[in-house]
C-alpha cells in the first residue's frame, strides 16, 4: 500500500493499493496442478492421435492432410485439455438484461463439457457479480425506457452508413455536444464500438517515428492499435512511474534507435481503471511526466467514466485534475451507461482532425440512435440534467458498495488486489481446479461470477474478477458475501496473510 | 475435495483419477517396501 | 520462467522425480541417478528446445508460432536470470549424477552426451539455429 504524502504530495486524496505477493506454498501447488493437467493433456492427445479416443476437435480431414495445416494443433492444446474441461463456467447463456439479477438458460453436458443441451429451465434471478453495470443503467426499466422507445420508433435501429456519408443524424450531434459538455472538454467525437474506437484511432495520431509507451497490462484494442499504427512500442511495468520515467528519459535522451533523431511524437497510453487488476492509473504522476517531458497523453477510460468521481466524470475528477492536462480522453459507453459505443474527447482540432482522418469514421457504420438516446438520457440522469438525483444517488450507491464489499471480503481472509475506489474486485483462487470449482459451486448458491485463469493472467494468478454496481442493496451484497464466505471456507481460498485471525 | 482441487485432479475425468491414484498408490507403495528394505 | 516459485517447483519436481526412481526396488544406486539425469534432460528439451509456438492463441499475429520455448523466454533476451538458472540446473545434476555412479565410464558417456543435448541449445549463438 503505497500512501503518498498529504502534504504537497501530488495526490488530493489517499491512494491505497495493494497486490499481495502469491503464497510460496500456494505457487508450487498451482504449478504441480498446471503440470498434472499437461501430462494428462499429452496423455490425451496421444489416445487422440491413435484414434483410440473419439476427437471432438475440429481437425482437418484425412484428404487435407498435405495441404498446409489450418488448426494450429499445439496452440490449442490449453484449449482442448484444459478449459473444455471447466468451460461450463464461461459463456453462460442469460436470458434477461444483465442487471443486479440475471436469469440464466440452465444447460448440462454429457460429453465433460465438449457439447451442451440445454434443459429448457430458466434459472431465475441469480445475482450478478459478473457483469460490467457499475451504474445500474443496464435495465429495460428506469429513465431510459420511454425516450429510446420513442427514437426506435422514429429513426429506427440501423444507421446503415458512415459518419463521413449518410450516417450522421442530429443525435450524434446532440450526443457529441453534450459529451464534451460531460468531460470538460472542447469537443468529442462518438464511434459505435469501444474496442474500434482505440483499433482505428491510434493510427491516426502517431505512426513511423514516433515512439508508444504502453502500460504492459493494457487491453488488447490498444495493443492491436498501437501495433497497427507502425509506431514504436515500449512497454513499462504496470502502474510503475520509475519504469515509465525510465523510459521517458531514455527516449529524449537517445532517440530513435540507429539514426538516434529525436522522436516526432511520444505517446503514453494508460488506462483509468485496469479491469483484470482493479487498480487505477496513478494519473497525477503520469501528468508530471508528461509535462516534464513534453509527451502526449492517451486515457483510456472504458470502466472509470462514470464509476469514479464524486460526479462520475472519472479518474480525472476523482483525482481532481484538469480535463486539459490530458490530450486524449477516450472511454466506452459500454460498462457505466447500459449502452454500447466509445468516444474520444480533447481539442476542437484534434477532434476535427479526427472526423477525418479516422478509420472508424470513414468506414465504421455510427452509433445506433436508439443506443445514442440511451446514452443521451444515461448521460443526462448521471449530470442530475433530467431534474432526479437519482445519477447521484447512484454513484454514491457505488462507491460506498465498493468500499464496503472490498473491506468485508479482506476482513474474511481472501486475497483481493488493486485499489479500494476500484468497483472492479479481483478475488484470488491461483489453482486451476478451483477456478471451475468456484464458478460452479457459486452457481449452486444462485450468485454468477466471472473467473479468468491462464493466459488471461498470469499463470498463478488465476481470479475471480467480481464487478459491483449500484443496484446492488445492501442486502444482496450481504447475501453475495455469506455465500462468497462458505464457498471460500469450502475451497479454502482464505489465502491472506493479514487475515484477522479469530 | 481439497486433495482433488490441489492436485487438479477435480477437472480430470473419472478414468483419468483412477490412472493418476493407482500410479500415485503404486509409486507410494514401492517407496515404502524400497524404505523397509533398505532400513 | 521468471515467475513466483517456479524455481523452487522445478527443483522439487526434480527431486520427485529422483525419489520415484529410488523408490524402485531393482534399480540401483548409480542407475537412479543416471535415469534422473537423462529423463530430466529429455524433458527438458523436449518442452524447451522441440516444442514450438505456445499452447494457447497469442494475440500476436504468430509471430512466436516458430520460436521454441527457450528463444521465446523474455522475449529473446539472453542471459537473464531465468536463462542462467535453466543452464546452470542440468550442470548441477550432471555433476551430482557423475558423483553418485563413482565416474563409471558407461555413465559418465550416457550422462555426458545427454547434458550436452540441453546444453548446446541454450548456447546465444544457436537461438534461431535448427
Amino acid at each position: 500500500i503505497h500512501h503518498i504524502t498529504q502534504n504537497g504530495g501530488l495526490y488530493k486524496r489517499p491512494f491505497n493499493e495493494a497486490f499481495e505477493e502469491t503464497p510460496m506454498l500456494v505457487a508450487v501447488l498451482t504449478y504441480v496442478g498446471y503440470g498434472i493437467l499437461t501430462l494428462f493433456g499429452y496423455l490425451r492427445d496421444f489416445l487422440r492421435y491413435w484414434k483410440i479416443e473419439k476427437c471432438h476437435n475440429a481437425t482437418e480431414r484425412e484428404e487435407q492432410r498435405d495441404f498446409v495445416p489450418l488448426y494450429q494443433d499445439f496452440e490449442n492444446f490449453y484449449t482442448r485439455n484444459l478449459y473444455m474441461r471447466i468451460r461450463d463456467s464461461w459463456n453462460r447463456p442469460i436470458c434477461s438484461v444483465p442487471g443486479g439479477k440475471v436469469d440464466l438458460l440452465e444447460r448440462v453436458s454429457h460429453d465433460y463439457n465438449w457439447t451442451f443441451t440445454y434443459t429448457g429451465k430458466v434459472i431465475k434471478d441469480i445475482i450478478n457479480m459478473g457483469s460490467y453495470n457499475y451504474l445500474g443503467f443496464a435495465e429495460n426499466a428506469g429513465p431510459s425506457k420511454i425516450p429510446v422507445t420513442k427514437v426506435l420508433s422514429q429513426y429506427g435501429c440501423g444507421m446503415c452508413s458512415t459518419r463521413q456519408e449518410m450516417g450522421n443524424v442530429d443525435k450524434h450531434e446532440e450526443l457529441e455536444t453534450l459529451l464534451a459538455r460531460y468531460l470538460g472538454v472542447e469537443s468529442a467525437l462518438a464511434y459505435g464500438m469501444g474496442f474500434a474506437t482505440n483499433s482505428m484511432n491510434i493510427p491516426a495520431l502517431v505512426g513511423k517515428g514516433c515512439l508508444i509507451l504502453s502500460d504492459e497490462l493494457n487491453h488488447a484494442s490498444l495493443v492491436l492499435g498501437a501495433r497497427l499504427s507502425g509506431a514504436t512500442i515500449r512497454i513499462f511495468k504496470h502502474n510503475n512511474m520509475q519504469s515509465l520515467e525510465k523510459l521517458l528519459k531514455d527516449a529524449i535522451v537517445y532517440g530513435q534507435p540507429r539514426t538516434h533523431r529525436p522522436w516526432k511524437k511520444i505517446l503514453i497510453i494508460v488506462e483509468g481503471i485496469y479491469s483484470m487488476e482493479g487498480s487505477i492509473v496513478r494519473l497525477p504522476e503520469v501528468i508530471a511526466l508528461k509535462k516534464k517531458y513534453k509527451s502526449y497523453l492517451y486515457l483510456d477510460e472504458a470502466h472509470s467514466i462514470g464509476a469514479l468521481g464524486p460526479n462520475g466524470r472519472g479518474v480525472v475528477e476523482y483525482f481532481g485534475l484538469d480535463p486539459e492536462d490530458v490530450d486524449i480522453m477516450m472511454g466506452t459507453f459500454t460498462k457505466s451507461f447500459g449502452a454500447a459505443g466509445g468516444y474520444i474527447g480533447g481539442k476542437k482540432e484534434l477532434i476535427d482532425y479526427l472526423r477525418v482522418h479516422s478509420h472508424s469514421a470513414v468506414y465504421a457504420t455510427s452509433l445506433s440512435p436508439p443506443v445514442v438516446q440511451q446514452i443521451i438520457t444515461t448521460m443526462k440522469c448521471i449530470m442530475g440534467e433530467d431534474g432526479t438525483t437519482l445519477g447521484k444517488q447512484r454513484i454514491q450507491q457505488l462507491a460506498e458498495n465498493t468500499r464496503y464489499f472490498r473491506r468485508r471480503l479482506k476482513e474474511l481472509g481472501f486475497i483481493i488486489y488493486g485499489n479500494e475506489d476500484s468497483p472492479v474486485v479481483p478475488l484470488m483462487l491461483y489453482m486451476p481446479a478451483k477456478i471451475g470449482a468456484f464458478g460452479r459451486e457459486m452457481l449452486k448458491r444462485h450468485i454468477g461470477v466471472v473467473v479468468v485463469g491462464f493466459p488471461a493472467t498470469p499463470i498463478i494468478e488465476s481470479r475471480a474478477r467480481i464487478c459491483l454496481s449500484a443496484i446492488h442493496t445492501k442486502e444482496i451484497l450481504d447475501i453475495a458475501l455469506k455465500k462468497i464466505d462458505e464457498v471460500g471456507d469450502l475451497l479454502m481460498l482464505k489465502y491472506s496473510r493479514h487475515r484477522q485471525v479469530p | 475435495y481439497q486433495y482433488l482441487l490441489v492436485t487438479a485432479l477435480y477437472m480430470l475425468e473419472p478414468w483419468e483419477r483412477t490412472v493418476f491414484n493407482s500410479m500415485l498408490v503404486s509409486i507410494v507403495g514401492m517407496a515404502l517396501y524400497t524404505g523397509y528394505v533398505f532400513m | 520462467m521468471n515467475s513466483r516459485g517456479i524455481w523452487l517447483a522445478y527443483s522439487i519436481s526434480v527431486a520427485v522425480l529422483h525419489i520415484i526412481l529410488l523408490s524402485i526396488p531393482f534399480f540401483s544406486v548409480p542407475v537412479v541417478w543416471t535415469l534422473t539425469n537423462v529423463i530430466h534432460n529429455l524433458a527438458m528439451y523436449w518442452l524447451l528446445h522441440t516444442v514450438k509456438g505456445t499452447p494457447f492463441e497469442t494475440p500476436d499475429q504468430g509471430k512466436d508460432r516458430l520460436l521454441t520455448h527457450w528463444e521465446q523466454i523474455d522475449y529473446g533476451t539472453q542471459w537473464t536470470s531465468s536463462r542462467k538458472f535453466l543452464s546452470i540446473s542440468p550442470i548441477v545434476l550432471y555433476i551430482l549424477t557423475s558423483f553418485y555412479t563413482k565416474y563409471d565410464p558407461v555413465h559418465f558417456v550416457i550422462n555426458t552426451t545427454s547434458l550436452l543435448s540441453v546444453l548446446l541449445p541454450k548456447l546465444p549463438l544457436f537461438h534461431g539455429v535448427r
